[in-house]
């Protein structure tokens, strides 16, 4: 008589904490663009066994946004989840792993994120921001003018934009962008920039120093800008994709 | 009275202790738990 076969695996059981451990990290490790994204829920396992020790194993995976770059060194277990009034977003990935003799290796993964719903978020929070689109035109204004300000502020390297991760409107009480953005150092010196912005290339690749900006900058009742950059320093193996290069 | 009396039998029901063996049924396997909010 065949033996019988296992019980299904259970959503929470180590095991598919495991396999969906190595999907996260896969997943945050191949991307290029916007932030770290942490497990919120395992929404569905299913496992195929392929013979001793071989398992095909799909995962459909609940994602949250943190609040670390992708570019960002912290390690996943030390970013912060962002809020539900910070207005989240949230990953879906449906992923394919081989477990071979314990090791549990990527063979296909797919991911969409989406933004909680505005009316939500307003519902829970009337006053909060919300997210808008990263071209929108107070957005666009705000992080050059943020850029424009801590590069006129440093005595060390200018930096440029990378891209931008995030952006928020507040109307009421008073109309403020929040907006974030990642930045790499170029080759000049602010000083430098200065005579000829033209000239200041982004360092290459293997020599970069990345970095990571947030600013506020309050429309009404006054003009008020603030910017805050820290830059992560030099990682061996981090790598920039333009957008026109990347892969999804 | 009719309400009365189902009232006390739910709650005489709530004390009575769970056999020898008694197993409660396991959570149900998917979706799992959710770790920070929905």
């Amino acid at each position: 008589l065949p033996a019988a076969s296992p019980p299904p695996l259970g959503c929470d059981d180590p095991e598919s904490e495991a396999a969906a451990e190595a999907a996260v990290s896969y997943i945050n490790g191949h991307s290029h663009h916007g932030y770290k994204f942490a497990l919120n829920r395992i929404e569905n396992i299913r496992v195929i066994p392929q013979g001793l020790n071989n398992d095909i194993i799909f995962l459909e995976l609940d994602l949250l946004e943190t609040t670390c770059h992708i570019l960002s060194p912290t390690p996943l277990e030390n970013c912060t989840v962002r809020s539900f009034t910070e207005h989240a977003v949230e990953g879906d990935c449906d992923i394919k792993l081989q477990k071979l003799n314990g090791q549990f290796s990527v063979l296909a993964s797919k991911c969409h994120s989406h933004a909680d719903s505005s009316e939500d978020v307003t519902k829970f929070c009337p006053d909060c921001p919300l997210l808008v689109s990263l071209n929108n035109t107070e957005v666009l204004k705000a992080v050059t003018a943020a850029l424009n300000k801590h590069n006129s502020k440093t005595a060390d390297a200018y930096l440029k934009l990378l891209e931008i991760g995030r952006a928020k409107i507040q109307y009421h009480p008073a109309h403020i962008v929040f907006v974030e953005f990642a930045v790499a150092a170029t080759n000049c010196s602010a000083e430098e920039a200065k005579a000829n912005v033209e000239a200041c290339q982004l360092l290459p690749d293997n020599q970069s120093n990345f970095g990571f900006c947030t600013a506020t900058m309050v429309i009404l009742p006054s003009d008020n800008l603030e910017v805050n950059c820290q830059l992560y320093g030099h990682q061996p193996g981090v790598t920039y994709s333009p957008p026109a290069q990347a892969t999804s | 009275p009719v309400a009365k009396r189902a009232v006390a039998e739910v709650a005489q029901h709530d004390k009575v202790p769970r056999p020898v063996g008694f197993v409660p049924p396991p959570p149900p396997p998917c979706p799992g738990k959710i770790r920070y909010f929905k």
